[in-house]
């Protein structure tokens, strides 16, 4: 889904 | 990776190992929420789930690991190892008032209605509130160990970073999570009361201890 941003954070 | 996230990053960590140390140096969790521990460990499995699904980075991978596997070891410490130490009767604070609305919201406003990201989701919720049950403790007794304010300071110092580096990301990547960044928010200003304290009792040297 485009909307979810990226999980890079903790 | 910008500095206020590592910075971030770097005091999240110092404040899991300050606890751990703490405990074990002294044999004693006396003062130490078990209810907020279970609360971060709850946060911890439910928000890296994604180590079984994605690869993003060492960097990443290694402290997930790290940030769990130090969440359990401070529940072994708390529940088990060091139980005889830990004060039950003053961690009275009902964490089913946290879960049920944490819960129920994550389903309600998240990005993607599907397993992984709901439970993302209610992590994020989660951890805004988790450490109200260590507040509630020392509100309770009126005071509160250095050692265990020193891990409290980082514990808040960390989210209060993060909001620097969503606003570093938000100029100069565009990138922003709204969920993240509400709840890293809130959780941050549940710390200002404490952060006050801390900073005029307890960096002066003195015992953080509450008026009756």
């Amino acid at each position: 889904d485009e909307d979810v941003p990226t999980k890079d954070e903790l | 990776m910008n500095v206020f996230r590592l910075t971030g990053d770097l005091s999240h960590l110092a404040a899991i190992i300050i606890l751990l140390l703490k405990i074990w140096k002294t044999r004693s969790c006396a003062g130490i929420s078990g209810k907020s521990q279970i609360l971060f460990a709850v946060v911890f499995t439910s928000r890296y789930l994604d180590l079984l699904t994605s690869f993003i980075s060492l960097y990443n991978t290694s402290m997930k690991v790290i940030y769990i596997g130090c969440a359990y070891a401070t529940l072994y410490f708390v529940y088990m190892k060091f139980k005889a130490t830990y004060d039950g009767n003053h961690d009275t604070f009902r964490v089913e008032f946290l879960l049920v609305p944490v819960g129920g919201l994550s389903f309600l406003v998240n990005h993607d209605f599907s397993p992984l990201e709901i439970l993302w989701t209610f992590s994020i919720y989660l951890e805004s509130v988790a450490i109200l049950p260590q507040l509630f403790m020392i509100s309770k007794t009126g005071e509160a160990e250095t050692i265990t304010t020193h891990y409290l300071f980082f514990l808040g110092l960390y989210r209060a970073l993060y909001l620097f580096n969503w606003i570093w990301r938000f100029y100069f990547e565009g990138f922003f999570d709204m969920i993240a960044i509400v709840a890293g928010l809130v959780q941050t200003i549940l710390y200002c009361d404490f952060f006050y304290l801390y900073i005029t009792k307890v960096l002066k040297g003195k015992k953080l201890s509450l008026p009756a």
